[in-house]
């Protein structure tokens, strides 16, 4: 129920003025998603694994992640979708199919191709990840930002 | 240190003590037009001063990064069950980084434009504007511009975060001087390619156990996905539209399709 806890918070005149928010006095409320955006339908088309090619082709890991209870954008999309981009890329698997480990937990399962592509998935996370799961998605972020693996042990 | 007096957040109502500092205030990414992003930073809890910068954007597109990614998801903070103040989250991702948080593009959350047709956008504009954005909020905390730089975001950051990675190659291909430290990109449960992720909502449903064999037998062998384009209905069987149809409505309203075993929140 936080998101309506969220909106409630996020409309209080005194914690827009904390924030030093809406400064223009917006004619309409915060809301979690924008009702005024015209975003393109089309761009919702558009292939990422080129991209996610070039990236990697300079040399900056990439790390694809799924909360297993996700049905919007399951990991059997994404999981499928990072083994083609490591075959177009020529990578070996450099970290086989495997659980990682949490708090002596399975925390999900992991692969890694290449030295530079991860895929894990995060077990009982949802499709917002830190939110369902915040000890294991904290664990997850900070092996990345340390640039270790996922411990398998 | 440098960093903007002004946008300094001292506290925000009901919230609890902390040892870090938390900035909030807008960037400027096109004066003439007026249009302007909204930005939410918190310092890592410790070392701030050589903690990496990572930045985190939510999907939609047009959802809130500041709503869903700050104070639901990886923020330092939760709201209250009563609205009325916040709670601390222990697992914030600001114990290994500091964090910023942006709307983008306009119209999102606080984030504006005077010009209604910037609200006509899409992931080109977006990423072009956070490239904007992000040069001059360096010059807001100009002590980060050489510090390792992280990107990372969930849904539809899965266009967001690698298209805004290729812009900042981009400009660092191009620039002379200033270089953006790209040091890894992470996103969760992105979308990546329609015609993949589309299927595999229909094989997760099958696969546990939300809709029968038939259905999803049906469905993976009557449905043609490699042509799907968004919103255009793809050129699909009358047996493939029947069993989609029925999929959607045996898994039902009360199935939180983001959450699959979450209970409805009344």
């Amino acid at each position: 129920c936080m998101s309506y806890e969220r909106r409630f918070y996020f409309n209080l005149p005194e914690v827009q003025k904390a924030l030093h928010a809406n400064r223009t006095k917006l004619p309409y409320s915060w809301s979690m998603c924008s009702n005024v955006l015209n975003y393109s339908n089309d761009d919702g088309n558009i292939n990422m694994l080129p991209l996610l090619k070039r990236i990697i082709q300079n040399h900056i890991p990439v790390w694809i992640f799924s909360g297993d209870q996700d049905s919007v954008v399951p990991l059997l999309g994404s999981r499928t979708l990072v083994r083609e981009l490591a075959h177009d890329l020529h990578f070996n698997v450099t970290v086989p199919y495997g659980a990682w480990f949490h708090k002596h937990q399975v925390g999900g399962w992991v692969t890694e191709y290449g030295n530079i592509l991860t895929f894990a998935t995060v077990r009982g996370a949802a499709h917002m990840v830190p939110y369902a799961q915040p000890s294991r998605a904290l664990h997850l972020f900070s092996s990345f930002v340390r640039n270790r693996r996922l411990p398998n042990t | 240190n440098g960093y903007p007096k002004e946008d300094l957040v001292e506290s925000l109502p009901g919230q609890p003590k902390v040892g870090f500092r938390q900035y909030a205030g807008y960037v400027d990414v096109d004066l003439k037009n007026g249009r302007s992003l909204f930005y939410y930073f918190v310092e890592a809890v410790k070392d701030p001063d050589h903690m990496p910068l990572t930045l985190w954007l939510n999907g939609g597109p047009g959802c809130s990064s500041i709503g869903g990614g700050a104070f639901t998801e990886l923020g330092p903070f939760y709201p209250k069950g009563d609205g009325r103040g916040l709670r601390r989250n222990s697992k914030s991702w600001n114990r290994a980084s500091n964090l910023l948080f942006v709307e983008s593009p306009a119209g999102v959350g606080w984030s504006y434009s005077n010009t209604t047709s910037d609200y006509d956008c899409g992931d080109d504009s977006t990423a072009r504007d956070m490239l904007t954005f992000m040069l001059k909020w360096y010059e807001k905390f100009p002590e980060f511009k050489s510090r390792d730089l992280f990107l990372t975001g969930e849904s539809y950051a899965g266009h967001y975060i690698p298209q805004f990675a290729v812009v900042l190659l981009d400009h660092n291909a191009h620039s002379t001087g200033f270089k953006f430290n790209i040091k890894g990109v992470a996103i969760g449960n992105p979308l990546l390619k329609l015609d993949r992720d589309i299927p595999a909502t229909y094989e997760f449903f099958w696969s546990h156990g939300m809709i029968s064999d038939e259905i999803g037998l049906a469905i993976m062998n009557d449905c043609n996905f490699e042509d799907y384009t968004y919103p255009s209905p793809h050129n699909a069987t009358d047996s493939c539209n029947n069993a989609i149809e029925e999929a959607n409505s045996i898994v039902g309203d009360y199935i939180n399709n983001y959450d699959v075993i979450l209970d409805v929140c009344y």
